[in-house]
């Protein structure tokens, strides 16, 4: 489950919710049930106040013209675990790094 | 028995995850350990934000490293032990101890190649009103666990030999996690020939009866151990 990505809003994280039950893996996955992965999705214009952290990469580039706006990316991620069954009925804890944006930034 | 990953986005997010393909049907049902249950809080980062582990937002748990066990790794899996199989013990015995020992065998097939094992920690749990009856005794008890060959053959080298006081508790004992590669074949499985003989001469009031043998196993996976996920110096 997505937040709709309206056009013409600044670059930030935008809610997208990963259920297990959905990609129909809630028969082996334990816990969590889902998990809050959300995405980046914006326009990254000059820098302003309030604004995400811009590279300075991505400030000379919104500066020329024809060289298209820098891009709405994660810049800073988290990860999660997730218990579940595996093919031998073992208990099995994995963790997995970058799973979750926590912030955006323009790059 | 797997099935095939369904083609698509759900398979790429399952060879992205590190697995090949999601198990098939429903898993037998079974209480969750409460240790695998400790250890998903602990990392859960939701959970980890809420205690007081958790020092500030921006104080990451160490990436491939089971704090709580004290180990490098981003797998650990609760097996529990198949086909547990008494035996008697040799006549030869030193101590002459009539008490039966065990062949456990633990299922490691979705163990992958490239996952190195840094943590393989054995538990057992004997028969309680058995367990009571025994009693430790003057010595206590000897546990020696040994690589188990195929059925017929001979029991392979000793991996570990330790003394247990009491068996009203889980005995815990870690094994080298070498043995868990050493012993792998097609289909992988780990198979131990499990003893436990009394520590002194006197013979037990009763004999011990293993009741339940699980294998508590970190891996690393390289894979998932991207430079990207290390803290910034």
């Amino acid at each position: 489950g997505a937040e709709a990505a309206l056009p013409g809003g600044a670059c930030r994280a935008r809610r997208l919710y990963v259920s297990f039950r959905d990609v129909g893996w809630h028969r082996w996955v334990i816990a969590p049930r889902g998990f809050l992965a959300n995405y980046c999705q914006g326009r990254c214009a000059l820098p302003a106040p309030g604004a995400p952290p811009a590279l300075n990469h991505a400030v000379l580039r919104a500066l020329v013209p024809g060289a298209g706006p820098p891009c709405c990316v994660p810049a800073r991620l988290s990860p999660i675990s997730v218990l579940f069954f595996d093919n031998s009925d073992n208990v099995v804890l994995r963790h997995y790094e970058d799973m979750v944006v926590d912030e955006c930034g323009c790059r | 028995a797997r099935a095939p990953a369904p083609p698509g986005p759900a398979a790429a997010l399952l060879r992205a995850l590190g697995l090949h393909d999601a198990p098939r049907g429903a898993p037998t049902p079974r209480p969750v350990p409460p240790v695998m249950w400790r250890l998903f809080r602990r990392r859960d980062p939701q959970e980890a934000r809420a205690g007081p582990r958790r020092a500030s937002p921006g104080a990451a748990v160490r990436p491939c490293h089971v704090e709580e066990l004290g180990v490098a790794g981003n797998i650990v899996r609760h097996v529990p032990a198949r086909g547990a199989r008494a035996r008697p013990a040799e006549p030869a015995a030193a101590t002459g101890a009539p008490c039966p020992e065990w062949t456990v065998v633990f299922d490691l097939a979705a163990v992958d190649d490239a996952e190195r094992a840094s943590l393989a920690r054995l538990e057992l749990r004997f028969a309680a009103a058995v367990a009571a009856a025994a009693g430790p005794g003057a010595g206590g008890w000897e546990l020696s666990v040994a690589l188990a060959g195929d059925a017929g053959a001979g029991p392979g080298p000793v991996l570990l030999r330790r003394a247990v006081r009491g068996l009203e508790l889980p005995v815990r004992a870690e094994l080298p996690p070498a043995a868990c590669a050493r012993n792998a074949s097609v289909p992988r499985g780990l198979r131990l020939a499990l003893a436990l003989r009394p520590g002194s001469p006197a013979a037990p009031a009763a004999c011990a009866a293993l009741a339940e043998a699980s294998l508590l196993l970190v891996t690393v996976d390289p894979r998932l151990c991207h430079p990207l996920a290390r803290p910034r110096r």
